[in-house]
């Protein structure tokens, strides 16, 4: 799973 | 951030720009879809929940801030300031047959069963079909001023530097967000034929795109 709990794009 | 994602979110700035003066300066939102502008502020509204609670950058924040606040400056214009000239007979999509699937799938396939990441994940979903009253409402006119389709055309080329970007950090960072790419395939796709009426009738000069 991605590091999802950082929403890093708009 | 890479260069595929900064002159994405540079091309979605710039269409919501082209979109918000061209109803300014003209006075009126004929041929706009005030259901798609409604939609994009739900899915601004609904991602953006972070921006009190998540501090990603200067730019990240900045950003955030202006979309939300020219989105809904945006639906006020045309559904308030210029209300008269607002097409609701043309603008007829039913967007509770996207607002329901999307819902239900927010709450199906997510990576947290929490509600701030069920409302992103809904807001990812959303904007794959946010689109679609507006492309609707072109098909039902059968014509768009060249301006909406240049606003169409940077809209769609914002989310397609968005899967330049997934490419590249994946390649480089390993990063992967499932949601993100599919749904940006998905909605890169509904511009497909767009593209195609885009690049052989506007840019050929013959300024109003009319369908066949």
């Amino acid at each position: 799973q991605p590091n999802f709990t950082i929403k890093d794009e708009l | 951030m890479n260069i595929f994602r900064l002159s994405g979110d540079v091309c979605h700035l710039v269409a919501i720009i082209i979109l918000f003066l061209k109803i300014w300066r003209s006075k009126s939102c004929a041929g706009i879809s005030g259901k798609s502008q409604l939609l994009f502020a739900l899915v601004f509204t609904t991602r953006y929940l972070d921006l009190f609670t998540a501090f990603i950058s200067i730019y990240n924040t900045v950003m955030k801030v202006v979309f939300l606040v020219l989105a809904y400056a945006t639906v006020s214009l045309i559904y308030f300031r210029f209300r008269k000239s607002y097409d609701s007979e043309s603008d007829s999509f039913r967007v509770e047959f996207l607002l329901v699937p999307v819902a239900g799938l927010s709450f199906l396939e997510n990576y947290s069963f929490t509600p701030l990441e069920i409302l992103w994940t809904f807001s990812i979903y959303l904007e794959s079909v946010a689109i679609l009253p507006q492309l609707f409402m072109i098909t039902k006119t059968g014509e768009a001023e060249s301006i909406t389709t240049h606003y169409l055309f940077f809209l769609g080329l914002y989310r397609t530097l968005y899967l330049a970007n997934w490419v590249w950090r994946y390649h480089e960072e390993g990063f992967f967000d499932q949601i993100a790419v599919v749904s940006g395939v998905v909605q890169t796709i509904f511009y497909c034929d767009f593209f195609y009426l885009y690049f052989t009738r506007v840019l050929r000069g013959s300024g109003k795109m009319t369908l066949p």
